[in-house]
């Protein structure tokens, strides 16, 4: 494995999102691992829509909350495509749900996995340069205060209640850290994203772990 | 309006705010450790910041085997 891996390097990250006063973080981590995973693949990278897995991802709550792997699995199991982010934008509440015909283009999710790399997070290092960016479960109490640097305490594993997708890793420094896009804009953190320490499942981050497969 | 109860209260969250980063940064004594302060979030009660950002439902995965299934 190389000692320091970026998605974002290669092009293939989108800008980071504000979520605003809905709580629908598991879709943009969902959303944000297929757009990465389809521009790996060799297309454009596009924003997709977060709005229709909110409002179409049946199982879940929307705006007042829901599971990753839920939305995943109904991705799954429906084969629905998502839309470009531009047809079916983003309003940060819960709507009715918009369908469009078979003909209309969009990515569509094959398969994904979901492991607990507890104790393993070489092997979700592994993974996330095999597959892409992941979609991780993290506990993110304390990451109301949280202004930058790496996360090293003051976070739980087990007690997950955020979802956000992890773009990297660095291992060249004194302390080895994940780089995780959250999605709660730019003003957020080192620019919206959050570093936490490898080891010990700082915040979960290793708890319930996700890859997508298009 | 700086009379408002609104105020009061928002007033009231971020001195909590205030006193929870002073624990949090007691922890942050090596040059790279994550540090905690003023953001967007400061005067919002934990309960409300809880309640509006945090909620993802926890999903039980498998622990990762390490093994291929091919061969």
């Amino acid at each position: 494995l190389p000692a320091r891996f970026d998605w974002r390097d290669k092009a293939v990250v989108s800008p980071v999102q504000n979520q605003q006063a809905c709580g629908s973080c598991w879709a943009f981590s969902v959303v944000g691992a297929m757009q990465s995973v389809h521009a790996i693949e060799g297309s454009t990278l596009e924003r997709l829509s977060v709005q229709q897995v909110l409002d179409c991802s049946y199982k879940n709550e929307g705006c007042n909350g829901g599971s990753t792997l839920q939305a995943l699995d109904w991705l799954k199991q429906t084969r629905v495509k998502l839309v470009l982010e531009s047809e079916y934008s983003y309003k940060a509440k819960t709507g009715i749900c918009h369908y469009f015909s078979q003909s209309h283009g969009g990515v569509a999710l094959k398969n994904f996995t979901a492991h607990d790399f507890g104790g393993q997070e070489k092997a979700m290092m592994g993974q996330l340069v095999e597959c892409g960016p992941l979609v991780a479960l993290v506990d993110a109490v304390s990451w109301q205060d949280y202004l930058g640097g790496i996360i090293q305490h003051h976070c739980s594993s087990h007690w997950s209640n955020h979802a956000v997708l992890v773009v990297g890793y660095d291992t060249t420094g004194d302390i080895p850290y994940w780089i995780v896009q959250n999605s709660w804009g730019t003003s957020w953190g080192n620019e919206g994203y959050v570093y936490i320490k490898i080891g010990d499942s700082v915040c979960g981050i290793a708890d319930s772990v996700a890859a997508v497969f298009l | 309006d700086v009379n408002s109860e609104e105020f009061n209260r928002r007033h009231l969250y971020f001195q909590d705010t205030m006193k929870r980063h002073k624990y949090l940064n007691s922890f942050s004594a090596a040059p790279h450790s994550a540090k905690y302060g003023i953001n967007q979030f400061s005067d919002l009660s934990q309960k409300e910041f809880r309640e509006l950002y945090l909620r993802a439902s926890t999903a039980r995965a498998p622990s990762f085997s390490g093994l291929k299934t091919e061969g």
